[in-house]
């Protein structure tokens, strides 16, 4: 899977999604 | 979608001989198998693992005798509403849910061994109009039920004997959530699928929805499996279990599908479909384990995945007591549990 196909991939996604998410 | 360009790979002929009969069980009380399971039971000291059958009026316990027999140790009594469905406790020792209900799941009881009173018990765990149950990894529990104003989606724990205080609730999508898999190796993340073949993703601590996905996909109410986190990607396994045969996707069963979570754009990695000769309607039920896949067919025959390889790798016939019912893979992809409809469970070294 190319980075292009995805968008930007983060390894911390499960943190970052987390903290942006409503509570 | 790029598991749609792919074109399938097939063993010409995928054989049984990949798949060893090692011992049967057969459950003469028993007149109609609904499920069947394994679970990490302890006695005089020694964990084992056991097989539990379940009919619709009653569970069993066995465990395992020299030479590749089975005793039976212990047999629930259960009352009027029928066993649907065995729910396994992935780490769990002396304990194993199960669901009962007439066409969905009305409540989940939990069968466990009580040292103090040395007896076998079941306590009941959770009532309602449950869609789905999945069991988690330290003894917990998540299920989706629905009220007519709004959907509930819970992570309870359990003790040794029933339901513990600890409980949390998580944020619940719009749309019936129809099947729940762990992000292996990631405590806190859990995964559904919904009606309307969306991917959600859940932070069970917090108990907050964190993204909503859409499988990209033509066919409704795929059903994950398994899902694991690698390289910044969450790979989610999916089954179809209502595709039907086309000329681009051919008849797929699987699909390994890598989403990005942060941007929720998917694309497929692999997809396997049926042995040939198996068009039409696919498959009955099935399950993942690792990276193998089983699943009985309507033809009444069992198909064997390897998911990595897109290859339907053994396929086990009807046999001569008629069509397979259930498969289920033990606790490693390395057996594999086939039943029928009269009770006989057969335990095949893959």
């Amino acid at each position: 899977c190319s980075e292009s196909d995805l968008g930007p991939i983060s390894l911390n996604w499960f943190e970052e999604l987390s903290a942006e998410a409503p509570p | 979608d790029v598991a749609e360009q792919l074109t399938p790979v097939l063993l010409s002929d995928p054989r049984e001989e990949s798949l060893q009969l090692v011992s049967k069980l057969k459950d003469s009380s028993s007149s109609c198998a609904v499920d069947v399971s394994t679970v990490w039971w302890e006695a005089a000291g020694s964990r084992e693992l056991s097989v539990v059958t379940a009919c619709e009026s009653s569970v069993s316990l066995w465990k395992p005798l020299a030479s590749d027999c089975w005793a039976k140790v212990y047999t629930w009594q259960l009352g009027e509403i029928p066993v649907i469905q065995i729910v396994a406790l992935p780490d769990a020792c002396n304990l194993v849910c199960i669901a009962l209900g007439d066409l969905e799941i009305g409540e989940i009881r939990l069968l466990f061994y009580s040292s103090e009173n040395d007896s076998f018990k079941q306590s009941l765990v959770k009532t309602g109009n449950i869609k789905a149950v999945l069991g988690l990894k330290d003894r917990r529990l998540v299920s989706s039920s629905r009220t007519v104003q709004e959907q509930q989606v819970e992570v309870l724990s359990l003790s040794e004997t029933g339901r513990s205080k600890d409980g949390q609730t998580l944020m619940a999508p719009e749309e019936t959530v129809l099947a729940f898999a762990e992000v292996e190796d990631m405590r806190d993340a859990l995964v559904g699928t919904t009606v309307v073949n969306s991917i959600v993703i859940w932070n069970v601590k917090t108990g907050q929805l964190l993204k909503k996905m859409h499988v990209g996909y033509p066919y409704p109410a795929s059903i994950c499996h398994r899902a694991y986190a690698d390289s910044g990607l969450l790979f989610v396994v999916l089954s179809h279990p209502h595709a039907k045969e086309s000329e681009s996707c051919g008849n797929p069963a699987f699909r390994v599908i890598a989403f990005n979570p942060k941007t929720a754009r998917s694309t497929g990695v692999m997809f396997s479909s049926l042995p040939p000769g198996h068009s039409g309607r696919q498959y009955l039920e099935g399950d993942v384990k690792d990276t193998s896949a089983a699943a009985v067919l309507t033809s009444g025959a069992i198909a064997v995945w390897d998911l990595q390889l897109g290859h339907c790798t053994a396929l086990l016939p009807p046999g001569p007591d008629g069509s397979w019912a259930l498969t289920r893979w033990a606790t490693s992809s390395a057996c594999l549990l086939a039943g029928q409809r009269d009770g006989t469970v057969c335990l095949y070294r893959y």
